[in-house]
């Protein structure tokens, strides 16, 4: 043990075990977390040659190779509540990517959250199964988070009680979505849905992109991966172009909306339902902001205690860089925000579930302000820890900038979350609209709740300068 | 305008309050919104809807200011709150320095809207810098044991300088030792390129 550390760990004030069991939400859930974080370090299956070594198709390689594994695993240890799922896939990926991670995360919420009890019960045995593996096809090649702009189409045919899809411009490929090239044999797609000659906007189909025996294409199906990107080598991300591909009318997700046999439709409650996954995605994306800002203020905080840098005093021994002020005010105000976001991820993550359980019950009042905090919540953190893993990084001077300081791997993987589910400023401005529509309503005296109800409020508590 | 303010730079509590009354600054640009929208709306419903847009578009520096300020507040309002559950006097002390240093860099770093919005004074904004600085001094001490706190194991970390032991330097000559241009002692490259260059020149 490096004495420096040592001596700090020695200081400290308070006792850090303590502190732990408070971000996991209790000591039971420590050790459980750190019972199942065993399971992955001490399998020797999960030992592998450092990914920094290798090229983008080893990586991907790697990576579904590990997926494959974990898949596995995670059945003979019979792990099967979401919240442990999710901290041993955490500690498998050692901080990348995972391949079929969408699978996970979006294609499975989207059945469970979006699918009628039928579609449930035909597809969630094959997803759990990995019979069928699944993405979540939204995002076009000319269209991002401008959802209602979107491009592809699904057209009913009653005759047949099948939807066509098509892709009918080149700015409607679908392009980007994980796990969408090589790896998956069917996607949700978001469609503009057409029956009776109508457009209804934007619905959910379950379409099958590949042979779920060969592998191959299937016909009217043009997939492949997207090429290199800025991060997240291990990921196969995708296009999709769809040439009249057909799919039963049964595999339209049909919880909301509905199309009856002859082309009648039935609207959801609510528009907002069919981004659900999303919502679910940015809530969750809150917590990943901590996490990835936690990991590189770990790094930084800990190298910094151990590296010695020039002089404080003429003459005297180099210090460590941790006492220089201007170290701290990078480093410090960037801890606070690592547990602020941990702290607020917690509270997205308990308010996402308590609203979709509304939701469940038919109570859709709280829905825009999910929609809208998690939106703005999203931007807000992911900007701010952006930014800070960079400032992490600099603060460990030229050995930040080797990848054995994972800082740019956390950097370049982290990234992404500023313009996946929503680019940042037009999340930003998604929560301004939810903003002024509360704040008219306030003005004409409406009683608000939520964290918007501040704005009923008379605003003297604290007593303002005059102008 | 000698009427001081009144926000405790010292008690988050106050900070809280001073983060949620930065939101006027966000109701001026929604009263100029909603006034053009109402005085379009007694146009007909075509120019009506055509221009409807344009003030939305036209405000959207501030609205987006506004968006940061209101996320900005819930944080600092949420990490206030998960104070009042922690009983642990002693990581309750750790937790509070971080928890006003947050609120406090966050008034330091957009003191124009706090100034701007007539919540603080030019005089309180060094008042803060101070503050800052003695927080900074108290966190110091705990700076290691609070990122220790967060649990993350070598294995999930993968990082040589973030190592729990601290053996920064000695693994990283480990590390850099496996890389594959490290694998022979003289990489073919140089056959192939470099030593008939020198034999030509």
């Amino acid at each position: 043990m490096n004495p420096d550390i040592c001596t700090e760990r020695g200081n400290a004030t308070f006792n850090p075990e303590v502190l732990t069991n408070i971000l996991d939400g209790g000591a039971e859930k420590t050790r459980r977390r750190r019972e199942i974080e065993a399971l992955v370090i001490s399998d020797p299956d999960f030992q592998h040659e450092d990914l920094n070594f290798l090229s983008r198709t080893e990586r991907y390689d790697a990576a579904l190779k590990k997926s494959a594994l974990m898949f596995l695993k995670l059945r003979n240890y019979g792990i099967s509540n979401p919240e442990e799922i999710y901290c041993y896939k955490r500690i498998v990926k050692k901080g990348f990517e995972e391949t079929i991670g969408l699978h996970y995360n979006m294609f499975l919420p989207t059945l469970h959250n979006q699918g009628s009890p039928e579609q449930q019960a035909k597809w969630l045995p094959l997803t759990h199964t990995l019979q069928v593996v699944g993405t979540y096809a939204q995002t076009e090649l000319g269209h991002g988070t401008h959802i209602r702009r979107l491009e592809t189409t699904a057209t009913y045919d009653p005759s047949t009680q099948e939807f066509v899809l098509n892709s009918p411009t080149v700015t409607s490929i679908k392009w980007w979505p994980g796990g969408l090239g090589k790896t998956s044999n069917h996607a949700i797609v978001l469609a503009q849905l057409y029956t009776q000659g109508q457009c209804h906007g934007l619905h959910g189909f379950i379409v099958p992109i590949r042979c779920m025996k060969t592998h191959q294409p299937l016909p009217g199906v043009v997939v492949g991966d997207i090429g290199p990107k800025f991060g997240f080598d291990e990921v196969d991300n995708g296009y999709l172009k769809l040439e009249n591909v057909r799919i039963p009318r049964e595999n339209m997700l049909m919880k909301y909306a509905k199309v009856e046999p002859d082309g009648t439709y039935l609207k959801p409650p609510s528009d907002k339902l069919t981004y659900g996954t999303m919502v679910f995605i940015r809530a969750m994306i809150v917590g990943e902001s901590a996490r990835a800002l936690s990991k590189a203020c770990t790094i930084a905080i800990r190298y910094s205690a151990v590296r010695h840098q020039s002089e404080l005093q003429p003459g005297e021994a180099e210090p460590q860089i941790l006492d220089y002020q201007a170290q701290q005010y990078k480093l410090f105000p960037l801890l606070a925000t690592a547990y602020a976001f941990t702290f607020v991820g917690q509270y997205m993550s308990q308010m996402y579930n308590r609203i979709t359980g509304d939701i469940n019950q038919g109570d859709f009042s709280e829905l825009p302000e999910l929609h809208a905090l998690a939106a703005g919540l999203k931007a807000f953190t992911t900007w701010t820890a952006n930014a800070g893993i960079e400032v992490c990084r600099m603060a460990c001077g030229g050995h930040g900038y080797s990848r054995c300081s994972s800082l740019p791997d956390i950097y370049v993987t982290f990234t992404a979350t500023c313009t996946y589910e929503g680019e940042n400023t037009v999340m930003m401005l998604q929560m301004a609209r939810y903003l002024v529509k509360s704040y008219r309503q306030a003005k004409e005296g409406q009683q608000l709740t939520g964290i918007v109800s501040y704005l009923n409020e008379p605003q003297q508590r604290v007593q303002t300068r005059p102008a | 305008s000698s009427r001081p303010a009144v926000v405790d730079i010292n008690d988050l509590a106050s900070l809280v309050e001073a983060y949620k009354l930065r939101f006027p600054f966000f109701g001026f640009a929604a009263s100029f919104w909603l006034v053009e929208v109402a005085a379009k709306s007694l146009q007909g419903e075509l120019q009506r809807s055509k221009h409807r847009e344009d003030p939305w578009n036209n405000s959207s520096i501030e609205l987006i200011r506004a968006s940061e300020a209101h996320c900005h507040y819930v944080v600092v309002k949420l990490f206030a709150a998960k104070l009042t559950e922690i009983s642990d006097t002693a990581v309750h002390s750790a937790l509070s320095s971080l928890a006003l240093l947050y609120a406090l860099h966050g008034v330091a770093n957009n003191s124009g809207d706090f100034l701007q919005a007539d919540l603080l004074s030019v005089p309180q904004l060094s008042q803060v810098t101070q503050r800052m600085k003695a927080l900074l001094a108290e966190i110091r001490l705990n700076a290691v044991a609070l990122v220790d706190a967060f649990d993350y194991h070598d294995e999930m970390l993968n990082s040589v300088l973030g190592r729990y032991d601290g053996n920064v330097y000695e693994s990283m000559f480990e590390w850099a030792k496996r890389s594959p241009l490290n694998r022979t002692e003289v990489h073919e490259s140089y056959n192939k390129y470099l030593k008939p260059l020198q034999s030509k020149l």
